[in-house]
């Protein structure tokens, strides 16, 4: 699934 | 790569100079908070060994810093906490934790943590700024320390744009919180480009 707003980054 | 890259060039910096006269160790402090609220999730979600690693990194990096200046000789001889004194408890974390808290997609504790992670990242760059104007001439490694540890935000906003076009992502606490974290850069990106172009020392008014 696509990840929450934000969470894929640092 | 170019968060990291800052990173690199301060541990160099305090290396090679043993000293750390013009570095905020409270900005580092900030960014050791910012980190230990956003990277909770190692422990629950796992995104990429890229995004693991990079996370480990910036956490034990940060940490290796703030112990580098504040305990370990020779650097810690030099750090100068008068000067480094932005109060940054009552200043930051405060209004932080409460916007954290207002402007969370969720009440939950990973979410309120990583929104208010956000703010503060935002702002954690001022201990630094401030310290900067106090002594006005900055030495050349402390000025590309600053100004990639500004870029790389700006790189994000670039980044957010071409996402937001092909995937429809979108980030809007992020955003905000990148525009005022570049917005507080402007300044100091503006003395620094014009002490490169005219090869000069970087002196801040």
């Amino acid at each position: 699934g696509k990840t929450a707003q934000g969470k894929d980054e640092l | 790569m170019l968060h990291l890259m800052s990173i690199l060039l301060l541990l160099w910096k305090l290396k090679k100079s043993k000293s750390c006269v013009g570095i905020s160790c409270r900005m580092q402090e900030c960014y050791a908070i910012v980190f230990c609220l956003r990277y909770l999730d190692l422990f629950y979600q796992f995104i990429s060994v890229y995004n693991t690693a990079m996370k480990v990194v910036f956490i034990s990096s940060t940490f290796y810093l703030i112990f580098l200046m504040r305990f370990q000789p020779p650097v810690s001889a030099t750090y100068d906490r008068t000067a480094d004194s932005f109060p940054y408890e009552q200043y930051l974390l405060g209004p932080a934790a409460v916007l954290g808290f207002i402007s969370a997609e969720e009440w939950s504790i990973p979410e309120i943590f990583w929104t208010a992670s956000i703010w503060l990242e935002s702002v954690s760059i001022l201990p630094q700024l401030i310290l900067l104007q106090q002594l006005r001439e900055v030495e050349n490694l402390t000025a590309e320390f600053v100004a990639t540890m500004g870029a790389y935000r700006f790189f994000y906003i670039l980044n957010w744009i071409y996402r937001y076009f092909a995937e429809g992502y979108v980030n809007w606490i992020g955003w905000l919180g990148g525009i005022v974290q570049t917005g507080l850069y402007v300044d100091f990106f503006y003395y620094y480009a014009m002490s490169k172009w005219y090869g000069q020392k970087l002196v801040l008014p």
